[in-house]
């Protein structure tokens, strides 16, 4: 099913009886509109459109000059709305969804802003790798800030049956690595880091992930954002990106009815994949991205 | 997207890069546009600076809704309840609004209404330490109405004149959980007259044009809520979504959050916001 964005734009193109340039400027306008409000990017939208235009033009204007004398498989309305889907797709493509390990004991950081779902889905990957790829995980609790933070992975661990690595320390950079360290011994091979939520513009904390990353090397290094998260997706991830060089991505409360149109945009802006999503609070709600489910979600 | 004419192509797209990048949603910048074109003439729209300042005034206009301080001696207890999707920094608003009420002079207590995520409790407790309020707790799982109806009944035994009541956090999408919060503020009525006296939704300043959907879902669902938080301001995102919110619900956006600490809330400005959301 389409947006009402999308839903206009093949309207404006099945009305004419042929099909020029600024029929395909009128039908863009209303995707453009569409993709605004589904959150994505207002440069990556502008960028997006461009690309579609290009190849209208030249595609649409045949097929539609074609149509007028004989009957076509495809109609030129619904030629573009499929250059608008192959497009959406081949931006959020290649599926990647692997994991790294290559050490003895591998690592995965999970990072993002407060409140984005890292603590929930850190146990949510502990419990994937585990029954689906067979790793014994350890989760360990990074967040020396947040009231209860190591208490609500202890819950989650618990629940499990996945040991939780914590100290009452006070320090995520020691934790992380005498986590490694324990891993081994507990004959764990994947230690998941659960971090603090923080600002991208937060530069002590900020300089806090980089320290970690420097003293444990994650193989992997996950952003996880929120779905219903706007405009500011752009801003966040590429500033995540550019201080830790991120592995991928998860997006989060997707079980919601938030476009996830910051999908998209972030996917676009730091070439990095997203791995996974989360459909939902309960522990076996992870699962691996697919573009093509996001793209009908963005399309509306 | 705005299709008149009257307005210069270049100046329009800054201005369509400034609102759509704060979140102000294509709708509302529409309306924004059509009111200032009625009422500005041509040749003043021709002006950048006009235009803007025009629009500026347009969004003051619209968050300028009356908010006076709460009228705590309405509720014997006042209560005051806590909604909106989940990690949007509800129990976090109260620790830092409880702290500021009992700076005031007053006598709070929290309920503990988040009974489902792991340590939401234990979460809460820091708070009511770090704002020095007792937190009323039921068993683990318990149903949070009675954890609500408990703690106003422990405020009227102890002479406390105020109760923050926590909730899980919830997608407005999830039926079941609706249901469980028009629950919740049914069995506060029954606690003492009036209650819930304030319902405020927490939204997340980064939160996308999702936010439109929430305020619209919770506040059909409670028959009404009476003030917004807009939290994590203190980040990059602008929080423009209120903008629309505001328009279409009437609804005053009472604090915005500022940070993680517990000082970190303050009564909302709409010219302060407008600022921020132009700079
Ligand atoms: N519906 C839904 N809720 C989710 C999902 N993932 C996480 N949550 C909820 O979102 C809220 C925040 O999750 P947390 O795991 O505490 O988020 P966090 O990023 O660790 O938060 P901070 O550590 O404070 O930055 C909780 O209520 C979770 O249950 C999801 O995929 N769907
Ligand atoms: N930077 C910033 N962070 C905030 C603000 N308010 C809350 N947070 C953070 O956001 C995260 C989530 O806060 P919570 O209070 O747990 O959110 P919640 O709505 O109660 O979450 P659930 O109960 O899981 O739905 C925590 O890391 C908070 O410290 C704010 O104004 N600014
Ligand atoms: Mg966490
Ligand atoms: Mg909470």
């Amino acid at each position: 099913t389409l947006s009402k964005g999308f839903r206009a734009a093949k309207r404006k193109l099945s009305g004419v009886a042929e099909i020029h340039e600024d029929d395909i400027d009128e039908a863009l306008r209303e995707v453009r509109m569409s993709l605004l409000e589904a959150d994505v990017d207002f440069k990556v939208t502008k960028n997006f459109l461009n690309r579609v235009r290009e190849k209208a033009v030249g595609e649409v204007v045949r097929l539609s000059a074609k149509a007028k004398n004989r009957k076509v498989k495809v109609t030129p309305a619904e030629h573009f709305i499929s250059i608008c889907k192959q497009e959406l797709e081949h931006l959020m493509g290649p599926v990647d969804t692997s994991l790294n390990y290559e050490r003895h004991v591998s690592a995965i950081m999970m990072v993002g802003l407060q409140g984005s779902g890292k603590t929930t889905t850190a146990a949510k990957l502990a419990r994937f790798i585990r029954d689906f790829q067979a790793r014994k995980p350890i989760l360990v609790a990074a967040d020396v800030y947040r009231p209860a933070a190591i208490d609500q992975l202890k819950v989650l661990g618990e629940r499990l049956g996945v040991p939780v690595y914590y100290e009452d320390s006070g320090d995520p950079i020691g934790i992380c690595s005498r986590a490694l360290e324990t891993a081994k011994d507990k004959g764990c091979d994947t230690a998941i880091f659960d971090t603090a939520g923080r600002l991208a513009i937060d530069d002590t904390l900020m300089n806090e992930l980089e320290k970690i990353q420097e003293k444990t090397s994650p193989e992997n290094i996950l952003l996880v954002s929120d779905a219903m998260i706007g405009q500011d997706a752009v801003r966040t991830a590429s500033e995540f990106n550019r201080r830790l060089e991120l592995t991928g991505f998860i997006l989060t409360k997707l079980d919601g009815d938030a476009r996830g149109g910051a999908a998209l945009s972030i996917k676009e802006v730091t070439g990095r994949p997203i791995k996974f999503i989360g459909m939902g609070e309960g522990l076996d709600q992870l699962e691996e991205f697919r573009p093509d489910g996001l793209a009908s979600r963005i399309l509306g | 997207i705005f299709g008149r004419q009257v307005i210069e192509p270049d100046v329009l797209e800054e201005l369509e890069e400034v609102l759509f990048t704060a979140d102000i949603g294509v709708k509302t910048a529409q309306a924004l546009l059509d009111r200032v074109q009625d009422k500005v003439s041509t040749k003043k729209l021709s002006d950048p600076k006009r235009l803007f300042s025009e629009i500026k005034q347009e969004i003051e206009n619209i968050l300028a809704l009356p908010s006076e301080d709460f009228d705590i001696s309405r509720g014997n207890p006042f209560v005051i309840m806590m909604i909106g999707v989940n990690g949007t920094g509800k129990t976090t608003t109260i620790g830092k609004l409880a702290s500021q009420l009992k700076e005031a002079g007053h006598n709070v207590l929290m309920a503990a209404g988040d009974t489902f995520r792991a340590a939401a409790v234990e979460q809460l407790a820091v708070w009511g330490e770090r704002a020095g309020c007792d937190v009323i707790r039921g068993a683990e799982g318990a149903d949070p109405g009675a954890v609500v109806f408990d703690a106003i009944q422990a405020a009227k035994a102890r002479d406390a004149d105020i109760v923050i009541a926590d909730t899980a956090g919830r997608l407005h999408t999830k039926v079941p959980l609706m249901e469980e919060l028009k629950k919740i503020k049914r069995v506060a009525a029954k606690g003492t007259t009036g209650a819930p006296h304030e319902i405020l939704l927490v939204l997340d300043a980064t939160t996308g044009q999702n936010a439109i959907n929430q305020a619209k879902i919770f506040s059909e669902a409670l028959d009404g809520i009476t003030g917004i938080v807009l939290t994590k301001l203190d980040g990059t995102a602008k929080g423009g979504v209120i903008v629309g919110i505001t328009d279409e619900l009437k609804v005053p956006v009472r604090f915005i959050g500022i940070g993680e600490g517990v000082q970190d809330l303050r009564r909302f400005k709409p010219r302060e916001f407008v600022q921020a959301l132009f700079s």
